[in-house]
């Protein structure tokens, strides 16, 4: 589970 | 990118937008929390360090300039522009009471110990509770002006929407951050109460007010 992707969200 | 997500910064933007309108129109900023807004800044400003150095879209990277210059803006035109309708002696929420165990919290709980880690974690603790200064400020009045009113609903509505984005994310891209998750339901939890008033008040017509 790749959490860092969220980062691409405001 | 999915709807929920897309919905949910349209709500945000209209949110930021609704609330300029307002004190644009009225030349006021009477009933609005200042205190709010600064935290908001501070989310903004610890959440898009990377806005020069992590390019994700022409999207995003717009979505975060308007984001960032709106909320400096805003907290400009509280404090300086329209200084004298500004409400000081019912906007008394203590704003350390949220930014140290925000800061406290991101130290200890967090994806990696590193200073754009934290300072992202710190930015999502701290919107969850951003808006405890104008709901308290709300409470103390006892009212809210309709435009207001319209600018929590659209600004409650956003995190949640982005919470029913996160579960999209979760069956259909397998992509999952607890913090991000358990942040954003405690932030839409804050609001419910806002909501029930919002919807069996402002929704019939009625103004916002406080059962004194």
């Amino acid at each position: 589970q790749d959490n860092r992707s969220m980062k691409d969200e405001l | 990118m999915n709807a929920f997500r897309l919905v949910g910064d349209l709500c945000h933007l209209a949110a930021i937008v609704l609330l300029l309108l307002k004190i644009w129109k009225s030349r006021s900023v009477a009933g609005l929390s200042g205190k709010s807004q600064i935290l908001f800044g501070l989310v903004f400003v610890t959440r898009y360090l990377d806005l020069v150095t992590n390019f994700v879209s022409p999207y995003n990277t717009i979505m975060k300039v308007f984001f960032l210059s709106s909320s400096i803006a805003t907290v400009y035109l509280i404090y300086t522009k329209f200084k004298a309708t500004y409400d000081g002696n019912h906007d008394t929420f203590r704003m350390e009471f949220l930014l140290i165990p925000c800061a406290l919290l991101a130290i200890v709980v967090n994806h990696e110990f590193s200073p754009m880690e934290i300072l992202w974690t710190f930015s999502i603790y701290l919107e969850a509770v951003a808006i405890l200064p104008q709901l308290f400020m709300i409470s103390k009045t006892g009212e809210a002006e309709t435009i207001t009113s319209h600018y929590l609903f659209a600004l409650g509505s956003y995190r949640g929407l982005y919470i029913m984005n996160w579960l999209y994310r979760y069956y259909y891209e397998n992509n999952f951050d607890v913090i991000a998750v358990v942040a954003g339901i405690v932030q839409t939890v804050l609001y419910c109460d806002f909501f029930y008033l919002y919807i069996t008040k402002v929704l019939q017509g009625k103004k916002l007010q406080l059962p004194a």
